[in-house]
């Protein structure tokens, strides 16, 4: 379901020229877990931006779902990414002037749900992720881990066929990391859908069926589960 | 070093009244390592902040260093903040218009270290969790765990007294993970320093003195160790 070849990420600022990814060569199965690991720095969050077509590589392609990405016109990528990805960022991300089912109905919004059936399904999200007593609180309310939490169920908001989570359990205590954990299994698992995690938490690894390592920008596979 | 009783908190945002923290009450001893684990949204980060002085609490006390910081003037607790206390956000906080090594000047600057001293502490404090290469970046332009190891080095300039982290190795892999754990255990072993540590992370319990929980508001106490 992801393929990417020769990925290249070199970012300039000012006279500094820092060659973030090296030849970067990926795949992924569909309804595989792929986990994406390596020190602080290393690239992580960068190629998960490229292999999401939120960054553009500076050489590479990428092909999700039979479709090469970085061919397509700015708004069909835009719509192509609407339609298939539900990307968690590290820093969350989320809208601060919206409360937290908002910010999870916005997504179904943008998909087609609306109304009655966008709040519905924004509050089964929010069940999910043991959020439904934070309904209408807005992020500077919520303590670190449940904004997290908010942008996971953002993330699944209308049911996308490839999730991309950047250390989605990062803040996370160990009962509510097992919980995300389990979801993002049964998401692969059960319904079939391709899952990338960049994460630091070894606990992960248990439901991984591939690990590959980043190590300043050259990224190595682990053995194929 | 840290004498809370009593401490209560009650959020109000409209018709909603929400008590994070029910009747706490702790003691964490000089040069000691106090943890202070439990699940997302149990109140860890709202009792650092009272902790810390930088969230009045709805009743309760605190002493710090022998000095009752709620009974102190607005101006007088900052200055006593400024003076002894290195805190570390569990969202980093940094200043995004300043550089890696501007952030730490800053904070260097603010008591009374300037210019050659300022800028030679503040690529001291860097080196020491790794960013020596990344001195001239902005925010922005520094991976998750580098804001994060910014953060850290922020805090610890001019050698705070009390050092107070609010999941200060969530965005690190182990390397850089134990190198922190290291430098915040040699600051209470070796130099004297009081550490109080909000972490999600199991390997910390290793150097720590004493880990209490907290679940809903409320405060248990491990055994001490
Ligand atoms: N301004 C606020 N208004 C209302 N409720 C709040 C506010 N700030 C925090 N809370 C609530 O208080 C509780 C404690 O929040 P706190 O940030 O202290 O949790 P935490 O233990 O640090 O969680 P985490 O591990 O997720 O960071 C949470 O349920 C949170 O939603
Ligand atoms: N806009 C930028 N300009 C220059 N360098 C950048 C920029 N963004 C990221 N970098 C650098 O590229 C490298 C990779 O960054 P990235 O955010 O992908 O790392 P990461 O593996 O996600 O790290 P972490 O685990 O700390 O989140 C880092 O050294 C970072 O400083
Ligand atoms: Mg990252
Ligand atoms: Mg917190």
């Amino acid at each position: 379901a992801i393929v990417a070849r020769g990925i290249e990420m070199i970012y300039q600022s000012g006279a500094e020229r820092f060659r973030a990814l090296k030849n970067i060569d990926l795949d992924v199965k569909r309804g595989d877990i792929q986990l994406l690991m390596g020190p602080s720095g290393s690239g992580k969050t960068t190629l998960l931006s490229i292999l999401a077509g939120i960054l553009t590589p500076t050489a590479g392609s990428v092909s999700l779902l039979g479709e090469e990405i970085f061919k397509l016109s700015g708004s069909k990528l835009a719509h192509f990414r609407l339609q298939n990805i539900g990307f968690i960022f590290q820093g969350f991300n989320l809208f601060p002037a919206l409360t937290a089912i908002e910010n999870v109905e916005v997504a179904l919004n943008l998909k087609g749900i609306r109304k009655g059936a966008a709040r519905q399904q924004a509050l089964g999200l929010l069940d999910q992720v043991g959020l439904s007593q934070q309904a209408k609180r807005h992020p500077q309310d919520l303590s670190g881990g449940q904004k997290q939490r908010v942008a996971i169920a953002r993330a699944l908001a209308g049911n996308p066929r490839l999730i991309m989570a950047d250390e989605p359990t990062a803040a996370l205590d160990s009962h509510n990391g097992h919980a995300v954990i389990e979801l993002l299994r049964n998401l692969a698992k059960e319904k079939g859908r391709t899952v990338l995690i960049v994460t630091h938490d070894p606990r992960i690894i248990d439901v991984a069926d591939s690990v590959a390592y980043l190590e300043d920008g050259v990224l190595k596979a682990g053995a194929h589960r």
